[in-house]
């Protein structure tokens, strides 16, 4: 099971159509500040129904879609797809979501609820508290936070 | 169920212990119940002790060493319930080179099983990645994604092709 | 005194905006009461907008960009109650190249009237120093502190005297 | 006003004294992790009757005295210093405490409490709060922190 694209309009600094392929292996992903790196990983765990993207990155529909800068107007619509490979199968995730807050998730193309994209994810070890997603920030706080959390993970992983 | 719980602790446990040693080439750690007593609902404790120093509450350990021993919890989690990718976003900002290292080596052995994917502002950390990718925002608010490779010569990353629009 | 506070705040949000514009070559930031109606409890607000982007929650800016608004904070502190030494530690961890200059240029221009110390693993920092002083624990436990000078050649930081112990 | 001078013993890990010079302009302390830089910044906090030593970073005398390794014992007390000048008048600030918590200030040798050398402190613009010391990890934090604790800032700059 492996990621083979991401794919996202109008999700935060990504209001054109922007396909980016992963590569077994390494990636890594440079750039100077504030040019949307962790706006990337948003992009994964907002995809994948991410009850992590905290409040504090943003994810309420008015910080999700692409608000706009001095050329360019507010978007209508943030919309993210995930396309996953196992052995011969693809599966795609995708997520999007309006102004209006309306928000809808589809399975390789059908209309589904949040949780039957986490009961397939769960078919293939992907947690629904996303312990594989490390957040910019996050790991100088992992050990001091409460004994609970760390429970969390735990269970997450058993 | 509680067996599972209980076995996972002991598996992480161990796997714990075990990366701990091989990032910090020595010294010990687990985890454990907070309350014994309680198993279906008590906090988990992180002990960890670097080589040579004595155990004192996590809190006291320094910010590389932190990080470094969070890291080895996580790949002490991925061992022993493998994770088919796993998303990094600037976990080594803290790390000195010599730790850096002891990290990428450790990713390396896992890369095969485990797709990686690092937001990075470390050379070496771009050195060790198969492929790599760069955001710009020459108009703000808007990210360009590129394709990149390391410059052999100058060992700085270079733009290969426009962003896939 | 509430005169003397609220006056503070003025100063510190002209300053606030005039750092924040230096340090991000345009742009706008400020400060207001988050209560104007009780000046006496009410909390803080700090706004700040990178040139081109929109204004939106602070929470929302980078990690980079997090760091350098809230150095420009504490320096329009300063600038209004210059305070004879000021210790950092590692505050330049997630800047990129091109920020950490900009940083780094006005904690020169501040030297004259205060003294800095900053902990660091950057290079471009320890270039701007004018004295650098080097921790090992060869011995486990036990700090030694060595004077250092960039070596010209390697550019990198040299033993130049054992510790003064 | 500027630092001379700051000199430790028994303090985390400086079981031996330790003096370091400080010197005008920019200071930069560098070294592999966990060799004892943050440990250094503490120091200051700690000689100045750091509220700000957070239980965090340790500030039990269990935490704050040397507390030992295969090669040497525990000791028993840890002392810090802190040499200032002001023209021509030097000020010594010092700091004890021992195994049972039992602690004294002194201030150019002369016992007394801290609230002494926090009036001493103000006459030179050294604040309480100590809002010149940046900790480590604490740069990011800042501004996602409560507006009460911004003023509190502010108040103390006022
Ligand atoms: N809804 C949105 N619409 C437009 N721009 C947005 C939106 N949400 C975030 N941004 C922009 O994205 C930028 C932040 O990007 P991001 O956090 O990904 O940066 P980064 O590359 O990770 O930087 P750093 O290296 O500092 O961590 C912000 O400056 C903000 O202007
Ligand atoms: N009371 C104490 N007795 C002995 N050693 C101590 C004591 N308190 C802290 N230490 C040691 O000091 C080390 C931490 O030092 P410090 O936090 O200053 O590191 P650092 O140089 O800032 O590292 P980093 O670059 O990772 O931030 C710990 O590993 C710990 O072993
Ligand atoms: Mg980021
Ligand atoms: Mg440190």
């Amino acid at each position: 099971m492996h990621i083979k694209k991401l794919e996202l309009q109008g999700f935060k600094s990504f209001p054109d159509r922007t396909k980016i392929i992963i590569h077994p292996g390494i990636t890594a992903v440079i750039g100077p500040n504030g040019t949307g790196k962790s706006n990337i990983v948003d992009a994964f765990l907002w995809v994948l129904g991410g009850q992590r993207l905290k409040a504090l990155r943003g994810d309420r529909s008015e910080d999700i879609i692409f608000n706009g800068n001095s050329q360019k107007a507010p978007m209508s619509m943030a919309d993210v797809s995930l396309f996953l490979q196992d052995d011969r199968e693809e599966i795609i995730i995708n997520h999007r979501v309006f102004r209006s807050g309306e928000s809808d998730y589809r399975l390789n193309g059908k209309s589904v609820r949040l949780k039957d994209i986490q009961d397939t994810l769960w078919k293939y070890s992907i947690g629904e508290k996303e312990y594989f997603v490390i957040e910019q920030g996050s790991i100088g706080l992992f050990l001091t936070s409460k004994p609970i959390e760390k429970r969390g993970l735990l269970e997450e992983a058993a | 169920s509680k067996i599972q719980f209980l076995r996972a602790i002991q598996e992480v446990d161990k796997n714990f212990d075990d990366v701990f040693s091989t990032l910090f080439k020595g010294g010990k750690a687990g985890i454990k119940l907070t309350d014994e007593s309680n198993p279906l609902e008590s906090g988990i404790d992180i002990f960890a002790q670097p080589p040579g120093k004595k155990v004192q509450t996590i809190a006291l350990l320094s910010g590389g060493e932190k990080s470094l021993t969070s890291l080895a919890f996580f790949f002490a989690l991925f061992r022993y319930k493998p994770t088919p990718f796993c998303i990094l976003d600037e976990v080594d900002a803290a790390l000195d080179d010599v730790n850096l290292s002891r990290f990428l080596d450790l990713m390396r052995l896992m890369k095969e099983k485990t797709q990686f994917i690092i937001v990075t502002h470390n050379f070496k950390t771009m050195e060790v990645a198969d492929y790599i990718y760069g955001t710009t925002m020459s108009e703000p608010s808007k990210t360009q994604v590129y394709s990149m490779k390391i410059d052999k010569k100058k060992g700085l990353p270079e733009k290969t092709e426009l962003p896939d629009t």
